[in-house]
This record gives C-alpha cells, structure tokens and sequence, in this order.
C-alpha cells in the first residue's frame, strides 16, 4: 500500500483512507489488485481521484493535506456516481 | 448532476418531518427547513408544501447508526448527514444523523447548512468541486443571515429545473481564484509570517514556504467575524490582528476575537465624519499604523493608543499616485498598495513608489 513516508504509518490511517474511498468513491469493498494484473492499484487510482475533486496535490498517497481533507465532517452522499 | 439526471416530475412539492432532534427548539427545527426549502424555492419554480401525517416527496428524518437504508451513520462528526435523489419511496428523503451537535447557529453543525445541501441532492444534484459552493462535500459554516446561494449552486439547479419565476433573477457569489487576473482584494493583513487576503467571506492565506495558495471561508478561524472586512493589520508586538468593518473593528488573537470587541472605529480617534476605513497596515519598527480612509490617511501611534497630530493628511502629499487604497500591508520593509487590480510597491526610507505589479503576482500563477 503506497504510504507517503511522512504519513503515519499505522492501521488508523489505511482504514480511513479505505472506508472514505468505499463510501464516497465506489471502491470495491474487494479491491486487493490482481498480482499480475497491469491495472492501477485501485486505491491509488480512487485516491488521485479523490485528491482531483478536492483540489489537491495529485499523488496518489495519502499525504497530510489528503488525510485532512479526509478528517473534515461531511455529507453522507459519494462525490461520484449515483445515491440511490 | 447525479449521472441519469434525475429529476422531479412536477414543481409542486410536498414535505414532512417526521421526527426532531432534542437538541434544537421544534420551532428551530421547522424554521431551519422552511429556510433551507426556501434557498432552492427563491432560484427556481419550484414549491414545498409542508404536509402531515402522510407520505411527501421529502421525507425529512433524524436517525441513529444503522437505520435500515443501508447507509448506517457514524456517530458525532464524520458522515453528518444523506440525502437520496429524486423518485418514489425513498427517493427525495433526508436523514440526518442524530448524533450530531445540532444548532441554529455558528456552534456544532449548523442544520439550516446541512439541510439546505442535503435538499440539494433530493432536488437532483450531486456535489460540486467548487469550494464556495453550498454542493460542495465539507461542511463549513456561513451565518445563516448572511448565506446567499453562490452562483455554482444556482447554475446547477436552473440547469435542472428552469429559472426563477422573478422578474429580477437571482445571482449569487462566485468563489475567487487566486489567479483571476482580475482579483481585487476587500483587505490584506500579515499574521505570523503568513498574509492573509480578504474578499467576501473568504480569505486567500499564502504561507512563504508554500507555493499554493489555500481558500477558506472567514467563519473557518472566526465564526463570529463577519463577511465583508474592509480593512485589517496586524500589531506584531502584540501578536494581533485588527479587522475593520463600516464603523467598527474586532481585534483578534490567534482563533480568539478578544472580549469587548467590536468597538466603534472612534475609539480609535477617527472623527465622526469617518464611516468606515479602507486599508491600514502598521510600521512594527515606528509603532505607527497608518488608515487609509478615501483619499486621505491618519497616523496613530501604538504606544500613546492615539492619533498623531496633523492628521488626515492627502494621501498623494505623502505616498503619491497610488489612487484610493483597497487594501495594504507592509512586508519586510516595503508597503504594499492594492487600488483594483493594481498593486505599488512603496519604499517608505526613499518615500517613493519602487515597483508595479498585478494585484495576484503573491500566488505564483
């Protein structure tokens, strides 16, 4: 899991930055990439996208100002996609 | 939009509440719902009706945890509320989660803020990458009395629904980027290092060793601050900044508004005459701030808490041809003068202007 090397590196923060990719960013809840696979690690590709929306750095890790933005309280409803 | 643009059918609209949270007033609540109604009723043809008893197109409900839609709450913070996009059943509804700090104002989460967005998915739109816009994800806090719908929203919604039926259409604030050539800046002040520049109800704050630029809203560091400061400085000695608005002025230490404040801009020694300030900034090596008030400024002196004598004083006399000043500040031994898109770099030992630039050249664009 692509970890920027001044984040921290616990649990805490792998959870959060999966379950707000799962609620807001339709990450598959099955999302461990194939190994031979060519894709994008899901979560790095849900992350950029996520860091696009919020106007931030682009780099696919979860970076402090990422984590921040993920901390903030929000609305319930994903970014993309439909809430139904 | 939300992808498949769901809409309502007719215009017409019913809603209900189902429940209240204890923590508000019922009345509280209702109100919040009629004005959060009322910001998307005021850009479009549409109408809430307000039912009992039977089923509306928005069912409007506080819920706990897990509540059986499939989108279990998470207790304080976080997920703060939902909202589903227009259709039967539960299309329309929204839930909001009862474990949060409710209130009609600035503390907690503000439900008129959380409800009028949750009303916009039910409507059918989806969020907005727009920070200034009421779509957008985060909650942040604008005075209730204060809120206009910004433009993003209102784009969003006509586009749905059609214009308003008003002969006169409404517009709403649009959220400044920092490299519109065209920025103009309500007031600039330094603080710790950083500046801050004030337009409408944000600020543009640029750290010296970052080279974004971030935007926030006043009310994120100072909820009670209005929207609109004219003028602001900072006292370094006293790590303050004082901020200026019509005739009255705050001073503020780090997030703290100190007690007492505002005050009239008279105490200051303004004469009656004056009915709001244009610019300041303050000389931390004379202990001399400067006001700069129409076409003329004043000089007070930090130390005896009082005007200097001779005072106003043409500003040309002194600074020359830097017109009216929207805002200043001081940085590193230099001034700097804002007159709509135009910024002059005075050197106040040679007192002469040294340098022309945008009004945007702090932003790397």
């Amino acid at each position: 899991f692509p970890v920027a090397p001044e984040a921290e590196d616990d649990g805490k923060t792998i959870q959060l930055v999966e379950s707000y990719l799962e609620n807001f960013y339709n990450l598959q809840r099955n999302h461990r990439p194939h190994l031979r696979s060519r894709d994008e690690n899901p979560v790095v590709a849900k992350l950029k996208e996520m860091q696009e929306f919020f106007g931030l750095q682009v780099t696919g890790k979860p970076d402090p100002d990422t984590l921040k933005m993920m901390k903030k309280p929000r609305c319930g409803v994903p970014d993309i996609g439909q809430y139904m | 939009f939300t992808p498949g643009n769901p809409k309502w059918k007719r215009n017409n609209l019913t809603y209900r509440i189902l429940n209240y949270t204890p923590k508000m007033r019922q009345a509280d609540v209702d109100e919040a719902v009629r004005k959060a109604l009322s910001v998307w009723s005021n850009v479009t043809p549409l109408t809430f009706q307000k039912v009992e008893d039977k089923e509306a197109d928005i069912m409007i409900s506080f819920a706990y945890r897990d509540h059986r839609d499939n989108s279990p709450f998470d207790g304080p913070n976080g997920q703060l509320a939902h909202a589903f996009q227009p259709g039967d059943n539960i299309g329309g509804d929204v839930h909001l989660d009862e474990e949060e700090a409710w209130t009609k104002d600035g503390r907690g989460y503000n439900l008129f803020i959380v409800l009028a967005h949750e009303l916009g998915h039910s409507l059918g739109l989806s969020h907005s990458d727009d920070p200034g816009a009421l779509m957008f994800p985060n909650y942040s806090y604008t005075d209730p009395n204060e809120f206009l719908l910004p433009q993003d929203d209102i784009n969003g919604i006509q586009a749905i629904y059609g214009r308003s039926n008003a002969a006169v259409q409404p517009t709403g604030p649009t959220t400044p980027q920092a490299c519109d050539p065209n920025l103009t800046f309500d007031a600039i002040t330094t603080l710790r290092g950083e500046i801050f520049f004030f337009k409408g109800r944000y600020m543009l704050r640029k750290h010296p060793a970052r080279a974004e630029t971030e935007l926030n809203f006043i009310s994120l560091f100072w909820p009670k601050l209005p929207s609109g400061i004219q003028a602001a400085y900072e006292n370094v000695e006293r790590d303050e900044i004082l901020l200026f608005k019509e005739d009255k002025y705050w001073v503020v230490r780090g997030y703290d508004i100190v007690p007492g404040y505002p005050k009239p801009i008279y105490r200051l020694g303004f004469p009656k005459t004056v009915k709001r300030v244009n610019a300041a900034y303050s000389d931390e090596s004379t202990g001399k701030t400067y006001f700069f008030v129409a076409d003329r400024y004043w000089r007070y002196d930090e130390k005896k808490k009082s005007m200097d004598r001779g005072y106003p004083r043409k500003i040309i006399a002194d600074f020359g041809r830097i017109g009216r000043v929207d805002a200043a500040f001081q940085k590193d031994g230099y001034v700097y003068f804002f007159h709509e898109r135009t910024q002059y770099q005075f050197d106040p030992r040679a007192k002469r202007i040294v340098g022309k630039m945008n009004s945007i050249s702090w932003f790397n664009c």
